[in-house]
């Protein structure tokens, strides 16, 4: 199967926000995104990892516009919760290599991740998909990255190296 | 915009595996993808939060079949980046609510978790893009989650609250 990368995008109006030990039992992720969903917020790149010894932590977006009122709200429901706190980083920005395949592609993760670290460009969350990988990284590096990426991954596409064999 | 949740999907034979304490610095995230992708094995829903300390967990998932020669390649580079350890959890399965436009459906994650709650169903790590939310849960539960997720969200779409102002 011929891996396609078809494009690299970003954005940066984002804000992540980041609920660092919630208990690990049912019921503690439908706390948090009620709360959010009530108060109309649209939350993207929900990304939790297992938990070690019964916490983990979660971290998402937000725009910025949803960034006051969603602060508000996910540190009342910290404590309700009984997470240890909730921080924000409003310096992010998302970039992403899109394409078909992705699940199949060995080699595109480590790819993209090789070009960030190249460029010394510290990666601050990472979540993927069938059709698209995405990193979190300081957004003064979102120019950088995009070129970067796009100089790998779709200008010299021939030495794509990318499982396709 | 109507948000149109499309459907519910589940893959269980998937092995997940969590990478505990990297040090949070360039480089680190493409040792580990680097060495999976040169044993051409292809990875899936990789999730990382935010490092706290200076230290953070990865999780990924890989097919059945590569479990065995991922688990020694990642003990391997944990040893060389200085992780803590590798852990390995085979029991697991992906269930997901795919649909368009879900980043702005505010109220789709809060539902879908709160559908796994109300079931006492843990979620072991999170993940979501444009299209799709997708949680690891225990194996045991994937028929269970996946009947209830489409009567939530297919069956009584009628009752479908989520953004769709
Ligand atoms: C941490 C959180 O995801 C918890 N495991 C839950 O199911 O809600
Ligand atoms: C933890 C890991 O993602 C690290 N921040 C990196 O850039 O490689």
């Amino acid at each position: 199967e011929k891996i396609a990368v078809r494009g690299i995008t970003s954005t940066d109006k984002e804000v992540q926000f980041t609920i660092v030990k919630v208990p690990d039992k049912p019921g503690i992720a439908a706390k948090i995104f009620k709360a959010l969903g009530d108060a109309h917020i649209a939350v993207d790149m929900i990304v939790q990892t297992v938990s070690v010894n019964g916490y983990t932590d979660m971290s998402f977006t937000v725009s910025e516009n949803d960034a006051p009122l969603a602060k508000e709200i996910l540190e009342k429901v910290a404590k309700e919760i009984g997470a240890e706190k909730v921080l924000m980083d409003p310096d992010v920005s998302k970039v992403s290599v899109v394409g078909l395949g992705m699940r199949s592609a060995y080699g595109v993760a480590g790819k993209m991740f090789d070009v960030l670290a190249k460029h010394n460009i510290n990666i601050k969350a990472i979540s993927t998909s069938e059709i698209r990988i995405s990193c979190l990284i300081a957004r003064k590096y979102t120019e950088l990255a995009v070129r970067a990426l796009h100089e790998a991954f779709i200008e010299n596409d021939k030495v794509n190296f990318v499982g396709d064999k």
